[in-house]
């Protein structure tokens, strides 16, 4: 299916620290 | 927070893409593929490991297409299609740069466009010493919904104000004329 994310909730990802 | 399973970016994977311009070279060969990326979480990586926009040095360029389209006019998905263009000033680059081109990939990623969406080849920064500009392809310039949808989103999302107008050109005029003489087919 297609998704669409808004800015905020891209950018709420941008200093998350890579876990695994 | 966002949990922790990747959060896909379907439909798309995007390719990044780098050129440095080396005049012994041929075009070709001075662009590379840099990575793929199809989760919100790879493409975070992949932003903190390369330079910012404005770091470049000038005759590089960056593209973030999506998987299967090479970020060149020559391409069958390009080839009938044209670009919103953003033309930045000399002292931009420092004060603008960054954030206008991280916006730009937002809009590709988050999928910002709607059904038309679909119309998005990709996007292209060229960094240059007489003025940056960054545009956004789109697949078909016939498509004037389709193109007029994604200018007026786009132009919403950069924070340009009602009185900057920009405009796209169909591939097809820019190949045939210096980029300052290709005329708008379309503006917002």
């Amino acid at each position: 299916g297609k998704k669409q994310y808004d800015r905020e909730f891209l950018l709420d990802f941008q200093f998350m620290p890579a876990c695994i | 927070p966002p949990g922790h399973s990747p959060h896909s970016l379907t439909p798309s994977r995007w390719a990044l893409w780098f050129f440095k311009n080396d005049r012994s070279r041929a075009w070709q060969d001075n662009l590379h593929l840099v990575t793929k990326v199809d989760t919100v979480e790879d493409f975070w990586a992949m932003y903190g490991h390369i330079q910012l926009a404005s770091k470049l040095s000038s005759g590089c360029d960056y593209a973030l297409f999506k998987d299967g389209i090479e970020p060149m006019w020559e391409d069958s998905k390009n080839k009938r299609g044209g670009r919103w263009l953003i033309s930045l000033a000399k002292q931009q680059r420092h004060s603008e740069l960054d954030r206008l081109w991280l916006e730009t990939l937002l809009c590709l990623i988050g999928e910002s466009f709607a059904e038309h969406s679909r119309e998005v080849c990709g996007a292209v920064l060229n960094v240059r010493t007489k003025g940056d500009k960054i545009a956004v392809w789109t697949r078909e310039a016939e498509n004037q919904a389709g193109v007029l949808h994604i200018g007026r989103i786009y132009k919403e999302r950069l924070g340009l104000s009602t009185k900057t107008i920009i405009g796209y050109q169909a591939h097809a005029d820019t190949a045939t004329k210096s980029n300052s003489l290709a005329k708008n087919k379309f503006v917002v």
